[in-house]
């Protein structure tokens, strides 16, 4: 037996989910931060963020069309994580790294806070 | 997969959805 393996799949999946995002459609949720709102799809969110999985996952409110995050979240970091989400990059801006940061603790991205974590403790060292 | 042999397609793997319409 063989088979065949496409080694870009998973990032022409991606780069797809990132054009239905940019054009609206199948977005099924709003996300609220600061009074600034993101369309997105669920199951990016959640196959993202531990926060959206606990979230969607509950049958109370996996059919919400809008999520209001709490108002502490700084709209620009949710804004780049999301961007990473449907990218695989992460726009790191010397000063939006905190915020960044927070914004990943609270969503429950733990590889991301240690990357922070990593990339702020270089930063320190040199 | 253990035992089979893997061949490697490096292309795009499937349709590019376009920017807009």
């Amino acid at each position: 037996d063989s088979c065949i393996q496409f080694t870009r799949h998973a990032s022409d999946v991606l780069l797809n989910l990132n054009r239905l995002r940019s054009r609206d459609i199948l977005t099924d949720v709003t996300i609220v931060v600061n009074r600034q709102q993101f369309r997105a799809h669920k199951t990016v969110l959640m196959a993202c963020s531990g926060l959206f999985y606990s979230i969607f996952t509950d049958p109370l409110k996996c059919s919400l069309g809008a999520i209001t995050l709490d108002p502490k979240v700084d709209s620009d970091g949710f804004a780049i994580l999301l961007d990473f989400m449907y990218t695989s990059r992460l726009t790191i801006r010397e000063s939006l790294i905190l915020a960044i940061m927070n914004t990943a603790v609270y969503l429950q991205m733990d590889h991301v806070v240690d990357t922070c974590h990593r990339f702020i403790k270089s930063s320190d060292d040199r | 997969y253990d035992g089979v042999a893997t061949i490697k397609e490096m292309g795009r793997s499937i349709h590019e959805i376009p920017k807009q319409d």
